[in-house]
């Protein structure tokens, strides 16, 4: 029981900065020095299970490292590195996100939209609830929902957008 | 594997028939007005999967299906065919698609089927934790309002997740 | 004590719909008809102190009453229209609002940036924390933050919108 | 009354003076991007009005004082100047313009000042009492994050909030 926690925790704990980073660095750079830090660090290293998993992450350019300091977009972002790090340990065939978008500015959003570009493929599949043109337009296809009023419905509307892709 | 496609029959604001196809699509968005259903269709991809009801907003299995408060109130509920539900998932492995089905009858538990068969619900979810969908550890969704406490939590219930996917 | 909680309960009660349908009516049409319905109610009449106050909002076109039953941005306009409501009674001088429109579509955060515009006055001041163009392009001046990196600290330009009103 | 201004010192990520003017604006905007100070801000207001550190995302005073972990610890925090922060607001009513302060300094519990008088935390509460602004219920602010939760708070939270109303 314990190795495989181990092996588990020490599989992520790898993986949290790289993914961090990448959530952070500046979208128009590929410089490998440009971006946060983040790490998880065991409370009690002796009794793993009886104690907590510790979580930091530091935004580019800052100081502070705890969760309560950062703002409400730095704690979306730092959220979304920690589901995709342990989620790669075990990678699930498909993620579902509905509205994980609400409290980012543009420049996040599109490095949310960016990641998952670059990581959707046939064996991790994204599918995204959003209210945001800069996350939904580098999609592959679009499922439109609408009410349909007379019969008090909803309705899907699909559309594939790989055949308008440049 | 990947999911392929989604029927839906009476399921929360869908009436009837509703067919959702993701075809080739890694990176797939849904989108609409507030209100349209677009959070109940990731809750007809968390039914499928077996989640429990409480996760999907509704305190009983019963709110899960279609009303049309206008044609009738509660006392509709108990007629075969006109209040059961289902979601079907339609997933693809080594070259096959997979028909996953969970259905709400009148007045009984949820029934579970793969490929048309019904089995137990232990057995459809060992099916999908062997595709690494991890129902208990929910590793793979993030529901609406949710994203910044995966970053929030304390560090015991990380530990306690940690514990889930290893 | 009794006679002054009847009271602000009555004057609430009486502003909520007429609130609620200027946040949901339709923003191209002042047809007095369109808009949904809100009401509150109190749970036990003789002992308003030891039951509870239910609030009920129903969106334009539908049919269900309960929160439970509403979407993300359908919850949100209600809760804005009872914080309005709740305010009006003793209305404070001024409002500070972060971010209430994250889970708004465009045509919500228009809805509420015309009853912001609509409402605000010497009287009523309205201060609003916003990512969101439809939102922050109604107002009457700006305060734009940025954080100065060599400084390590936030930082503050105002811009006076007035000017260039149309 | 209106807000006219405000004036901050070394408060949260606001490193020395910081002025910020709301003009004949009856309807201002904060805006930038995430992570920029703007909630720090709004913390700034419901500060100086009196709100105890619990609602500011810091849970002691002394976190709400600008630091710059760069330059020292929390060894310096105790000299005075160096480690003292305030928040000014600029309050117009009748005519004149009122000023309203409260500080940190360090060691000590807040100091509130009305027009450069030292005054107690029940009398600045009362003269903001007076002008509509109640602390306690907190019917003009909504926090990041707060808003669908005032429409979904239990009927006896309603209960409450109109009894601090009334
Ligand atoms: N059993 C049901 N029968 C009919 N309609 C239902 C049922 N359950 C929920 N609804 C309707 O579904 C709507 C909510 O849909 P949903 O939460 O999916 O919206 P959404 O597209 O996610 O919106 P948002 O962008 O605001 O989050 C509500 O208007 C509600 O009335
Ligand atoms: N005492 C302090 N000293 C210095 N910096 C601080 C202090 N307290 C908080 N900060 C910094 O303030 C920043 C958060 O600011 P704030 O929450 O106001 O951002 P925001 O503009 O509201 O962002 P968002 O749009 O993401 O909500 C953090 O990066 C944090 O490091
Ligand atoms: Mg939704
Ligand atoms: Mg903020």
């Amino acid at each position: 029981r314990r190795e495989v926690f181990e092996k588990a925790f020490d599989y992520v704990s790898e993986h949290i900065e790289p993914i961090y980073r990448e959530l952070t660095k500046n979208p128009n750079s590929t410089a490998e020095l440009s971006g946060g830090n983040a790490s998880l660090t065991l409370e009690d290293e002796d009794e793993p299970f009886d104690a907590g998993i510790k979580y930091h992450a530091t935004p580019p350019l800052k100081r502070f490292k705890d969760m309560e300091y950062l703002s409400g977009g730095e704690k979306t972002v730092a959220a979304l590195a920690l589901l995709f790090a342990i989620n790669s340990y075990q990678p699930s065939p498909f993620f579902i996100l509905d509205e994980v978008d609400a409290a980012l500015d543009v420049t996040n959003i599109e490095r949310i939209a960016n990641y998952i570009r670059k990581h959707s493929n046939s064996d991790i599949q994204f599918i995204v609830i959003s209210l945001k043109n800069s996350m939904f337009e580098k999609s592959d296809a679009l499922v439109g929902i609408h009410r349909q009023q007379q019969e008090n419905s909803s309705r899907v509307v699909t559309l594939d957008l790989s055949q308008y892709a440049d | 594997g990947r999911l392929v496609g989604l029927e839906l029959f009476n399921f929360k604001s869908y009436k009837g028939v509703t067919k959702v196809g993701f075809g080739e699509s890694n990176f797939t968005s849904i989108i609409g007005p507030n209100g349209s259903g677009k959070s109940n269709m990731m809750d007809a991809i968390s039914f499928v999967l077996g989640f429990q009801s409480s996760n999907l907003r509704s305190s009983t299995l019963k709110d899960l299906v279609y009303r049309d408060i206008a044609s009738a109130d509660e006392n509709e509920f108990g007629e075969d065919g006109e209040r059961s539900a289902y979601v079907k998932a339609f997933y693809e492995k080594d070259g096959t698609v997979v028909e996953l089905m969970r259905a709400i009858t009148a007045g009984r538990d949820s029934v579970y089927k793969i490929d048309n068969k019904t089995t137990t619900y232990k057995h459809y979810s060992d099916f999908l934790a062997a595709e690494n969908i991890l129902i208990k550890a929910r590793n793979f969704l993030v529901f609406q309002g949710d994203v910044e406490q995966i970053a929030a939590q304390s560090p015991r219930q990380l530990t306690k997740l940690f514990e889930e996917v290893s």
